[in-house]
């Protein structure tokens, strides 16, 4: 059960993944990271790429899709960075506050655990029961004890895994979405729709260099590190050279097809995902 | 919120990931020994207080607390809350001092005793008080050994949740228990944060293998996930995920990362988007939830 995506990874990208693993593992110098990136690029970027102007006519939201952000560290793999986002709150300053009378929180997570522990117990019983058949239809039926027969009468039936709707009595699939829902935050600019981000970064080769010319100049290692440390914008995503409206869905998805057949930009977005620290293979 | 106080919200949020301070770090020492010993053999090799970008090492304590401070004084009254994605202890990789468990839950307790002190409603009589919630997620090597992590509850889930206890709902203890999963409401009644314990979906984690077998503790997860996620949409409330691991083929069972992307498509009229950290770089993956049904059926 392998996807496409994930074929075209695992055969692109096993042999470096088991190694990169490895070495993440043990916490190491960062190895084969522009291989990591380009391979995100072929496997995502350039797909959607492919995929976009047919897209933007049926689906112009691009609700099929949806962002995972994937954040810099502050162990300095690169430089240290993190990320402040800017929302959506227009609506909260003018709406009314409307009460709602919801069931308790504590009453939800009591219902749930019962609720979950049930599922879990019938999954169980229907698994043990195709666990017996198998066994049966490995052993004559001569062989199989009256009781175990009457037995296996009287057990749920097996659900049909060539039915259609098979994935409709297992509960870790989802119910389709209902038609009249509108589209959600991620994907028009409403409340709590993510608009901008600012991406901080400390530069530690700069910070180092000030803060030795500091204890030079007679300053407490103290007083030279306080004067030293700062993070500053490393840039925005409304930033040149390619400035996104706001930083919902349709932005990533554009931006994505734009980074597959740049590589001007593609540059410097390697740049920023590895912090401005000049990271090269 | 609940104490019945009036807090402006500002519509900025922090996110921010894997610290790794190393308590063993020194400054002056050599890289090369994983900045714990030994002199530099020349000025490339030197620690710096700070530590040295591309070098290997983990995270000098100072770059740590320099960093929380830099924030507390320029961001926090700027920001709403702070998703944290985990990976709050050093890396196994001096074998001259391995890790202990001990060392592991006392880390994590240090660096969650550091993000309550950092922001800490100094205003507030209730010395619980916050000036932003946090939402912290449970990292791959925040747990022992590296990448283990048990179907809870287990000792390492409740010592866990009394490390988090500030940031977990009291009354998601249970659930935690099983799962290392909760969510915050950080604009109570409207917008909610998930922290979702992705080590129970990490191909890295032996412990577990797919999303498929109903034992798997990665299948019981995503039951809670459905669970969680219809109730927030009966509120009317929207919702982030957060998680350490990104949910990836790269990095989880197919099964898992497919069924994730399926819950993300199928509830994108209330699902914001996901943070995640352990990849070190800043990008972005777009995953397609109508591709992982055709890739599951087919499967199927």
């Amino acid at each position: 059960a392998v996807s496409e995506s994930s074929e075209f990874f695992e055969q692109d990208f096993l042999e470096d993944a088991i190694a990169a693993r490895e070495i993440r593992a043990e916490g190491a110098k960062p190895v084969k990271k522009v291989n990591y990136m380009n391979g995100v690029r072929d496997a995502y970027y350039s797909r959607i790429s492919e995929d976009v102007k047919k897209l933007s006519k049926k689906d112009p939201l691009y609700e099929r899709y949806s962002i995972v952000h994937i954040g810099t560290s502050i162990i300095p793999t690169f430089n240290p960075g993190f990320r402040i986002w800017e929302y959506n709150i227009t609506e909260l300053q003018t709406e009314e506050e409307v009460l709602h009378s919801h069931e308790p929180w504590d009453s939800f997570f009591e219902h749930l655990d019962v609720e979950i522990q049930k599922i879990i117990e019938e999954a169980e019983e229907v698994e043990a029961f195709e666990d017996d058949e198998q066994i049966d239809s490995e052993i004559p039926d001569v062989l199989i004890s009256k009781k175990k027969k009457k037995k296996k009468k009287g057990k749920k039936g097996k659900k049909n895994k060539n039915s259609k709707n098979w994935w409709k009595t297992d509960k870790t699939f989802p119910k389709k979405k209902p038609k009249n829902l509108p589209p959600g935050p991620a994907y028009e600019n409403q409340l709590f729709s993510p608009l901008r981000f600012v991406q901080y970064y400390a530069d530690l080769k700069e910070i180092d260099k000030q803060y030795l010319k500091l204890l030079k100049e007679g300053k407490s290692e103290d007083e030279a590190a306080s004067i030293a440390f700062k993070y500053q914008v490393e840039y925005a995503s409304d930033d040149k050279p390619y400035p996104m409206k706001t930083t919902l869905v349709k932005d990533y998805i554009e931006l994505a097809s734009e980074l597959s057949g740049n590589d001007k930009l593609w540059n410097t977005f390697l740049e920023r995902a590895f912090c401005s620290s000049g990271y090269e293979d | 919120d609940i104490g019945g106080k009036e807090k402006s919200i500002k519509g900025r949020f922090l996110h921010i990931t894997d610290m790794h301070p190393d308590l063993y770090y020194k400054e002056n020492t050599s890289i090369d020994d994983t900045c714990h010993r030994g002199k530099p053999k020349n000025d490339g090799d030197r620690a710096a207080r700070f530590g040295n970008a591309m070098k290997g090492c983990d995270g000098p304590p100072d770059l740590m607390y320099y960093t929380l401070d830099w924030i507390h004084k320029n961001l926090s009254d700027e920001i709403d809350f702070i998703i944290w994605t985990g990976d709050n202890v050093r890396h196994d990789n001096d074998r001259r001092i391995p890790r202990t468990e001990q060392q592991i839950f006392d880390m994590n307790r240090q660096v969650s005793e550091l993000f309550l002190k950092t922001f800490k409603d100094h205003e507030s009589d209730d010395p619980r008080d916050l000036k932003v919630k946090i939402i912290p997620s449970l990292g791959n090597n925040d747990v022992f050994p590296h990448n283990l992590f048990s179907p809870g509850p287990t000792l390492q889930t409740r010592e866990l949740y009394d490390i988090w206890s500030q940031f977990i709902p009291p009354a998601q203890q249970n659930t935690f228990d099983r799962y290392a999963s909760f969510f915050v409401e950080a604009i109570p009644g409207k917008l909610a944060v998930i922290s979702l314990n992705t080590l129970y979906m990490f191909k890295g984690n032996p412990l577990v293998d797919n999303c498929s077998n109903k034992k798997q503790p990665g299948y019981k997860m995503l039951l809670w996930v459905g669970f969680t996620l219809q109730e927030l949409r009966d509120r009317g409330m929207k919702v982030w995920l957060s998680g350490h691991v990104p949910p990836i083929p790269k990095n989880f069972d197919s099964s898992c990362s497919d069924k994730l992307a399926l819950w993300l498509h199928e509830y994108s009229d209330i699902i914001i988007g996901g943070f995640y950290g352990h990849m070190n770089m800043d990008h972005f993956i777009p995953v397609d939830g109508e591709k992982a049904w055709d890739d599951i059926g087919n499967s199927m």
